[in-house]
């Protein structure tokens, strides 16, 4: 079964190492800093404290033996990260993960070994500004430049009818992937806009009904997922 | 048309209000720091610099006529980042999204006005714990609890037969949204987990023919994604 192991417990790094643990993978959490050791260590199989550009350290530490290490070491320690990510190559790791800053950071990345690189603030900056961009929507993840998932009330015009009488594929070039509908029996003060307010119908057939309050979930070209929002 | 402000140019602020001025949107964009603003000067219409907390500078500003404004200050400069999303508030902001270092900054951040909260390093910790926990799985994108969006490579077996033949959604409970296929003439040293070097075909219909490197993005309860994800 795969080990995993995160090395740099930033809160992008904790996190990871949190997420892998609570799914029950082999994780090593490590870092220089001493109270983040201590910290993490109640939720993980194994964390250590040690210099992850200490080459002897690393050596103890069995990290040859892990299959996928993520270098989460941040922007305040760029070199610590770049000669990391370096030496776990020279191990063998047979899959890095490396925490980048910037473009040109992720180009070194690259070349000493990582497989992947990630930039957590740019990628988030992208998804956060999509996301807002978009009136009308309620979720807006871009797919690729001009295709996008949306979340969209129902139309009034919808409600009582189904998706085959509406025929939304091939009128409004929509699919629709499915539906978040309002549990029963809500308390009047609940948020509808809640997602934990909804269950989300991912089999919604052709010949379900739409209801009231009704949110789809749908995958289509931009522009016609605009047009779409726009129906009264 | 809505006009956008970012407070916070550190590199999730910076990306937020560069992508919403590449997209052509009316962008203002603060800092304290002057480095940062001159930076960001060539690549928005309007860049100022001063200290958010400071009321009359934010009335100068003319915040009051923003529809949204993202409080990007983090982790460094909590307090400031409380107080800026109050004052955001106070001056009537229909829309304030503020980001948050940990669930007790989410909640404080909440009671003080912000109507959405993001934490950028820890959902993005999680989505990359998901990534490197599933083989095979390029992308993993929660729809609810058990439910998400995913991109997966075509196995092997899959090639040169199409979704209908296969009979993808009864046999394995997938939703087939879209392929993302190598663009044609690339070079050789180009990254093929790059999808700037990919094509996404939302039209994909049940009759075309799977493609060796094509990496499909699906929709599923999360269990079923996870097992597709093991097809050889
Ligand atoms: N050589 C090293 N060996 C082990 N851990 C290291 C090393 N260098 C830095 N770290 C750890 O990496 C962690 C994250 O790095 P850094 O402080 O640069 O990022 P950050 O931007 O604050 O992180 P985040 O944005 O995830 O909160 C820190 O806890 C730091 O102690
Ligand atoms: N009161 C303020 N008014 C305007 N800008 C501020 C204020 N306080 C902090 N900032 C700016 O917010 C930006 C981001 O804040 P901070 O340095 O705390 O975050 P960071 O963790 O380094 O950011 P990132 O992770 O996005 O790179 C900084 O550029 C800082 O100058």
């Amino acid at each position: 079964s795969k080990q995993f192991a995160v090395i740099g417990l930033g809160r992008f790094g904790f996190e990871v190492a949190l997420w892998l643990s609570q799914h029950h993978f082999q994780t090593l959490a490590i870092d220089v800093n001493r109270n983040l050791v201590q910290e993490i260590s109640k939720d993980v199989d194994n964390a250590m404290c040690f210099d992850s550009t200490n080459e002897s350290a690393l050596r103890d530490a069995r990290i040859d033996e892990i299959d996928t290490v993520i270098c989460a070491i941040g922007d305040h320690h760029v070199q610590n990260n770049i000669l990391t990510t370096a030496l776990l190559k020279q191990f063998g790791v047979p899959r890095i993960v490396a925490r980048a800053s910037t473009d040109l950071h992720a180009r070194i990345l690259k070349i000493v070994g990582a497989n992947e690189v990630v930039n957590p603030e740019k990628e988030m900056g992208m998804r956060t500004a999509q996301k807002v961009a978009t009136p009308g929507l309620t979720e807006l993840i871009p797919l690729s430049d001009n295709a996008a998932i949306a979340e969209l009330k129902v139309p009034e015009s919808f409600i009582g009818k189904n998706i085959y009488d509406l025929r939304i594929r091939s009128r409004y070039g929509i699919n629709v992937i499915g539906i978040r509908r309002l549990k029963e029996n809500l308390a009047d003060e609940i948020d509808k806009d809640d997602k934990e307010s909804r269950n989300f119908i991912l089999s919604f057939s052709p010949e379900d009904i739409f209801e009231k309050d009704d949110v789809f979930v749908v995958a289509g070209k931009e522009t016609d997922v605009k047009k779409f929002a726009s129906i009264k």
